[in-house]
């Protein structure tokens, strides 16, 4: 059928479908989908460096990203994600989407001075996003 | 009376027998609750709101406690998980007052005796003590051709007391130790945690106590040591080092947090089960793992 084939091809429709890299776009995850970012500051940007002397640097990170609709597998997201979304495509827009928030911290060791000129080593926890999830 | 004569007796000088309890005697002179000093951490301290400025540490001190986060963190401040340790806070207290009670003889190792008034104010009431250590430093890095043997004799003086309660005999506590002098000799730990637990865990306001080191060239190392000037350098005054452990929610707790990651799957009502199967874990575990299959 090389006459119906070469028909068909002149079909706009079944052209796009034939261009495999558009084909697999939909499989791929969205590029900006929910992860970890880095943002690194000094402790004198956040107005503390007049009493906190180390670390010199801090990353606290931080999530950002749009929160695919099989989030389960991906973020060990309840189902109520799930129900979230569906919520918000199919029945009011007015909900908001999940969320793309952070799942896990790690501590910070930081060196301080105290209002009596004494020192103080301390490890705060929480002050290290380490893992995102979609909520 | 019972109390004073106590005190007394530990007061002649007699070495601190190790089951002693002799602060059991002393109640909390102030008994105000210290919980409202706790520090929220990152809230903008309010004597920097009040436009009062924050004293500046003693550089000497500065430096040790630098050295100590570096040898604790990560340059990111990442903690170092080869440091396993109970205290997840260091204070370094410089004393707030300091004055000479006797000059003391360089040329024959007596050093001069030092009242220091230490201020725990820093210390929140939910810090709790578990290791206390005097560090001292020399005023010039010297180098020790020998090895030195020094006497250190702590004196604990009560807190000025209001005139209602009985002024109480102050007491002594005698420490010997040896201390092994080398090339660039940068700091001298002394471990005072029998010392002063009582007086932390009393929520004191603030350490009042008399130092003096007597030191002399061990015979033992050089039995020429006898004759020779023997230039002993003199000590800067001491800094107070207390390890702690900060029972409030906002400080890590690495006991805690290794605890429950180890088993993610344990919530504490299932700790309890684990407790009462009569096998122990292992049995448990196989357990659950059928009740899967299952």
């Amino acid at each position: 059928g090389q006459e119906t084939a070469s028909s068909k091809l002149k079909d706009p429709l079944v052209a796009a479908s034939f261009n495999l890299s558009e084909y697999f776009k939909q499989f791929l995850f969205p590029q900006n989908e929910c992860e970890l970012h880095d943002f690194r500051l000094s402790f004198s940007q956040l107005k503390w460096d007049n009493w906190i002397v180390a670390p010199s640097r801090y990353n606290p990170r931080y999530c950002k990203g749009d929160c695919p609709r099989a989030v389960g597998h991906r973020y060990g997201s309840p189902v109520h994600t799930m129900v979230q979304n569906i919520i918000y495509e199919k029945l009011d827009s007015s909900v908001p989407r999940p969320s793309c928030i952070p799942a896990k911290y790690s501590p910070l060791s930081v060196l301080a001075i105290e209002p009596d000129g004494s020192i103080a080593y301390k490890v705060y926890e929480d002050m290290i996003a380490t893992k995102c999830t979609c909520r | 009376s019972q109390a004073s004569n106590g005190e007394a007796q530990i007061a002649a000088g007699a070495e601190l027998e190790p089951e002693a309890e002799p602060w059991s005697l002393l109640q909390s002179q102030d008994g105000r609750d210290r919980s409202g000093l706790l520090p929220s951490p990152f809230n903008v301290p309010s004597d920097e709101q009040g436009g009062t400025r924050r004293l500046q540490p003693d550089s000497r001190a500065l430096r040790y406690m630098k050295r100590l986060y570096k040898a604790y963190a990560t340059k990111e401040g990442i903690p170092k998980s080869d440091r396993h340790h109970l205290y997840n806070t260091i204070r370094l207290l410089t004393p707030c007052a300091q004055h000479r009670q006797t000059l003391g003889n360089q040329m024959t190792g007596i050093l001069p005796s030092l009242d220091l008034l230490f201020n725990l104010d820093s210390v929140p009431a939910l810090e709790h003590l578990l290791k206390s250590v005097f560090l001292y430093t020399f005023n010039n890095s010297v180098s020790f051709p020998s090895a030195v043997k020094c006497m250190c004799n702590m004196m604990i003086m009560e807190p000025k007391s209001s005139s209602k309660t009985v002024p109480r005999a102050p007491y002594s506590f005698t420490f010997n130790s040896k201390f092994e002098f080398r090339k660039k000799h940068k700091w001298i730990e002394i471990d005072v945690t029998t010392l002063l637990q009582p007086l932390v865990a009393s929520k004191k306001q603030s350490i009042h106590m008399s130092v003096n080191f007597t030191c002399e060239k061990d015979q033992l190392q050089h039995p020429s040591a006898k004759d020779g000037p023997f230039n002993m350098p003199l000590l800067v005054p001491p800094s107070l080092l207390l390890y702690l452990n900060d029972t409030s929610a906002q400080v890590y707790h690495r006991w805690y947090s290794l605890h429950y990651k180890r088993r993610p799957s344990q919530s504490p009502d299932q700790k309890t089960g684990l407790a009462t199967h009569p096998m122990g874990e292992e049995a448990a575990e196989c357990g659950r793992a059928s009740r899967h299959r299952r």
